[in-house]
């Protein structure tokens, strides 16, 4: 089974176009493994960026240097899954 | 029959107890449920639909589908809950017996079943099929850029390790053909539904290009009512309007193709999501959000019930 111990989903504002180009290229690229489960289109719509932890530091250190806000709306992806686990296994055996 | 009161349907479910459900379903409602096999998926799973059917022949029909991105999971938990709702309504509720009076509802409650087996063992976070990518160690067509609707274009990938590879030709995705076969064969769909998750939003074409549809006012409306029904209950707040102007521009999407292909109330719901959790909706939320689909979904389906063409 995959596991995503320490990886984050980080929710981004993106606040201009000129941001939501600078995600889209972060998209695009293949460096980082990123997920989006939600996409770079407008500063209306929050952006949900699962970020595997080893790419982690250099994520947010893009948001940063391109002073795009963001926060950390899931702290430990894997934390959340296993919970999800013992609920699944509760109710099998419930 | 007794299964399905029993079912418990504030919990997630793998696979194989979903489709003994389906059994239990059909046999709790022998004369209005049928299970159809529409085909196989690329690892040999069966893919069911549920007919709901009061008789006549090739009756105008409404399409829904849930779960064909596997990690949607509240996608596939709130088609169950809303399959119950449906038939256990049927005769109750005046609504739902006028609509299953002069409609068939199909409903495709795992639309993505290798993907939707695969996130219960191996990867939770899968959203593809399970397909082997000639030259490539990536495995899996997103179904949801594979149909014959601007194959290809924007808003897609080639690049089969990505999560929105759009396959090597429009309809590869046996998922995908399945579903094809079947509504072009049947010829009589007047809507065609499919249910995401996550962001809140309900959405009419286009997804390939950003122009308006000739449709377009009245699906707006439809959908603003539709959303209004929805929100009525717990309050919770969507946004309606066409893919390409309220997410992104994305290509080979099923409701474009269904829309091209002359069904006229073509729509996608994005399902609840509480801010924080993403894909993974404790399953607390499963019967909330169901409920307030269902609003929305019964809003639709009674407009096509009541606007034939």
């Amino acid at each position: 089974r995959k596991v995503f111990t320490g990886d984050q989903v980080l929710r981004v504002n993106a606040k201009s176009e000129a941001q939501i180009q600078l995600l889209k290229t972060l998209e695009n690229g293949e460096v980082f493994k990123l997920d989006f489960w939600t996409h770079p289109s407008s500063s209306d719509l929050p952006i949900d960026i699962h970020v595997p932890y080893a790419s982690l530091y250099a994520v947010q250190k893009f948001l940063q240097d391109n002073e795009i806000p963001f926060h950390v709306m899931i702290q430990d992806l894997q934390e959340l899954l296993d919970k999800e686990q013992e609920d699944l296994q509760r109710n099998a055996v419930k | 029959g007794g299964d399905t009161k029993s079912f418990d349907y504030a919990t997630y479910h793998r696979l194989d107890a979903i489709y003994s459900w389906m059994d239990s379903m059909v046999a709790g409602h022998p004369n209005l449920i049928s299970k159809v096999q529409i085909g196989s998926s690329y690892e040999n799973r069966p893919m069911y639909v549920l007919k709901f059917s009061t008789g006549g022949n090739n009756r105008p029909a409404i399409w829904i589908d849930a779960g064909i991105h596997s990690r949607e999971w509240i996608s596939t938990a709130s088609a169950l809950w809303m399959a119950n709702k449906m038939a256990t309504d049927f005769g109750v509720d005046p609504s739902v017996t006028s609509l299953l009076g002069k409609m068939d509802v199909y409903l495709m409650i795992v639309t993505n079943p290798d993907g939707y087996a695969y996130t219960h063992t191996n990867d939770r976070m899968w959203r593809k099929t399970r397909s082997v990518n000639s030259g490539s160690t990536c495995r899996g067509v997103d179904p949801n850029r594979n149909w014959d609707a601007g194959f290809g274009g924007p808003g897609a990938s080639k690049n089969p390790c990505s999560e929105s590879y759009h396959g090597p030709s429009a309809h590869s995705a046996i998922e995908v053909k399945n579903i094809v076969d079947l509504i072009k064969n049947h010829g009589n769909f007047k809507a065609f539904i499919s249910i995401h998750a996550y962001s809140q939003l309900l959405m009419y074409p286009y997804g390939y290009t950003c122009n308006d549809i000739p449709h377009q006012a009245e699906l707006d409306s439809v959908g603003r009512r539709a959303v209004q029904a929805l929100s009525s209950l717990y309050g919770t707040s969507y946004r309606v309007g066409s893919i390409c102007k309220i997410i992104y521009q994305a290509s080979g999407g099923s409701i474009d193709w269904s829309y091209n292909n002359g069904v006229k109330y073509s729509f996608a719901f994005e399902l609840r999501d509480t801010g924080r959790y993403g894909f993974l909706l404790p399953a607390n939320q499963i019967i909330p959000t169901a409920t307030e689909t269902w609003l929305g979904l019964k809003h639709i389906m009674e407009y096509v019930r009541d606007h034939p063409y």
